[in-house]
């Protein structure tokens, strides 16, 4: 363990407690894409396969398991408690045009056949283009509530976090992941023009709208 | 550099 991943661990749990905070105070998911939600259950469920037979430690398992209840949790909150104010007319993004290609991906490029490589190899190409439903309802509002850019921040910057992780451990343990790495670098270029609009904008204390 | 054959990370 590293700064850059504990740091980027704790910015990724910051932005899915933020999330469901957000949710259970405002009783409203208004805004935030139920398909990108879907899409990162789906992550954590594949990747974490291995929570029950591989104990890595147990920040490792605590933190698997935070991830998963906290994911179905918010699923819960969106397509079952506070379903009236789910906006399905903006959340239009055919996830079905990023699953398959995952999958194809990970049965092209991956490190080996086992069954729990070739899940963890999909979460990791389906992490980097999960959020995308997410943006795409956020151009299609042209907005977005200032809590719901703080938590997508955070989650972007979790992922940046884990790029400086991957250069760090390059060079102090030789380890590296070419498919972590890739799929960790194209996550983060997707959040670049928020960030620029989050910082230009929302840590001015304007309201986060997308330029008309 | 070889990748790790446990997975460590989150």
């Amino acid at each position: 363990m590293n700064i850059f991943r504990l740091l980027g661990d704790i910015c990724h749990l910051v932005a899915i407690i933020v999330l469901l905070l957000k949710i259970w105070k405002t009783r409203s998911c208004a805004g935030i894409s139920g398909k990108s939600q879907i899409l990162f259950a789906l992550v954590y469920t594949t990747r974490y396969v291995d929570l029950f037979f591989t104990y890595v430690s147990l920040y490792n398992s605590v933190m698997k398991v935070i991830f998963l209840a906290s994911s179905y949790a918010t699923l819960y909150l969106i397509y079952v408690k506070f379903k009236a104010t789910y906006d399905f007319n903006h959340d239009t993004f055919r996830i079905e045009f990023l699953l398959i290609p995952c999958v194809i991906l990970s049965l092209l490029i991956t490190h080996d056949y086992s069954p729990v490589e070739l899940l963890w190899t999909f979460s990791i190409y389906l992490e980097a283009v999960a959020i995308l439903p997410q943006l795409f309802m956020v151009s299609k509002t042209g907005e977005a509530e200032t809590i719901t850019s703080h938590y997508l921040f955070a989650l972007g910057a979790y992922r940046a976090l884990y790029i400086v992780n991957w250069i760090y451990r390059y060079y102090t343990e030789s380890f590296i992941d070419g498919i972590a790495v890739v799929a960790g670098i194209i996550q983060t270029i997707l959040y670049a023009d928020f960030f620029y609009l989050y910082i230009t904008k929302v840590l001015k204390g304007k309201d986060f709208k997308l330029p008309a | 550099k070889a990748k790790p054959a446990q997975k460590d990370e989150l």
